[in-house]
């Protein structure tokens, strides 16, 4: 039997959580980029991270490859790794930067803040 | 200021005498600019910063805050008319001189380096932002007014005029003229990589050309943000990774000044091996 705290969360055995997004903060003077970006210095990114088990919550909009795989994976876990957590909707972010001719320029990066996460 | 620098290499180490210039006190200096701030830590961060070389101009810092504040807000960044729904907008800073400062200045010309800007990008939009102050004195002699003419640096063809409004002008502005057409010829780039038009002013009635000085066209003394700037709205069909412009950057800086002010930590070993 599975002790559950007050919460209803299991307890003693570490568990692993459902895929989901969490934070990430990128900080680009950390990176070493801060001597192109002019800003931001900063932004939160999230990041994907946690199970894609059997059975995959709809709200994880899992492709048709990661319910088949999702399902390998819970009869025969030896065999098959579970499907992969990862960035289902990615937004963009402005930067201001300095390019390779010294000029200073505006440009809208694609794909640089999670939006939401799924099992792929 | 001879003296003192002839004096510097006689100090003790512990004197509280400054020494020569060397490009800190600078950084010291801006420093404290930029604490003194209200604004935000990226505000505080370019004005501070050790990008010496490069100073931002007003328009492009305008440019990243309204586009980023719309992204944080929901908005997206081609809503707004002045975007041309470019997803890059660069800006080339004049590297043309004048002749001598003293003598009269009757045609201009703008040379803007434009060698990195990608021949794949769709051109949206072009803008010339000259910044003009005009004269008090000039204000009172010459009411008529005023027409601007950018003509080509190479067949000396008119290309476009903007007539200035000296009741206007009493404080200093940005002129904005639109070369997107002029700049969509390819025509009109030098060398292949360098974009140039020259400037005249013209008084409308009597078209006697007029000395530049007086609408404070002239470069003598001008500061980095009050130059001149070509500003290019594209936008690029290719997704551009972010690491390949990082790529670029670093080849440009690990040649120049700019990458021993980068302080004692990007200059470890450990932190170049982790870069690499």
């Amino acid at each position: 039997a599975i002790l559950k705290n007050r919460h209803g969360k299991r307890h003693g055995k570490k568990s692993k959580s459902r895929c989901s997004k969490k934070p990430l903060h990128v900080n680009f003077r950390e990176l070493g980029w801060d001597d192109w970006i002019i800003a931001p210095l900063d932004y939160e990114a999230y990041h994907c991270e946690g199970v894609c088990d059997f059975p995959l919550r709809s709200h994880l909009e899992p492709t048709n490859h990661a319910i088949i795989q999702t399902l390998m994976n819970s009869m025969n876990p030896s065999n098959m790794p579970p499907s992969c957590c990862a960035p289902s909707k990615l937004s963009p972010i402005s930067i201001l930067y300095i390019d390779s001719g010294n000029n200073v320029v505006y440009k809208q990066y694609e794909d640089m803040v999670v939006e939401s996460c799924g099992c792929r | 200021f001879q003296s003192f620098t002839i004096f510097v290499p006689s100090a003790s180490k512990s004197s509280k005498v400054p020494k020569v210039f060397d490009g800190r006190e600078a950084k010291y200096f801006k420093d404290i600019y930029s604490s003194s701030s209200s604004s935000s830590s990226n505000e505080r961060y370019y004005k501070g910063g050790f990008k010496d070389s490069v100073e931002p101009h007003d328009y492009m810092l305008s440019i990243y805050k309204t586009f980023s504040t719309a992204e944080k807000l929901g908005l997206n960044a081609s809503f707004f008319r002045s975007s041309k729904a470019a997803n890059t907008i660069a800006s080339f800073v004049d590297i043309g001189q004048d002749d001598l400062p003293l003598s009269p200045l009757r045609r201009q010309q703008y040379l803007f380096d434009v060698s990195t800007l990608s021949d794949r990008a769709e051109v949206l939009g072009a803008e010339l932002r000259i910044y003009t102050k005009v004269s008090g004195n000039f204000r009172m002699l010459e009411m008529e007014p005023v027409d601007i003419q950018l003509l080509s640096c190479r067949s000396q063809q008119l290309l476009d005029s903007r007539t200035l409004d000296l009741q206007e002008s009493h404080r200093p502005r940005w002129e904005v003229l639109d070369v997107w057409e002029i700049f969509k010829d390819r025509d009109h780039l030098t060398q292949g990589s360098q974009f140039c038009l020259e400037v005249k002013a013209m008084l409308d009635n009597t078209e006697r050309e007029l000395d530049l000085h007086h609408l404070g066209f002239h470069r003598n003394g001008r500061s980095q943000q009050k130059k001149a700037i070509l500003v290019v709205f594209t936008r690029s069909k290719k997704r551009q990774t972010l690491f390949s412009e990082r790529r670029e950057g670093r080849t440009l800086i690990g040649h120049g000044e700019k990458g021993k002010e980068r302080g004692p930590r990007s200059n470890s070993k450990a932190s170049r091996r982790r870069r690499t």
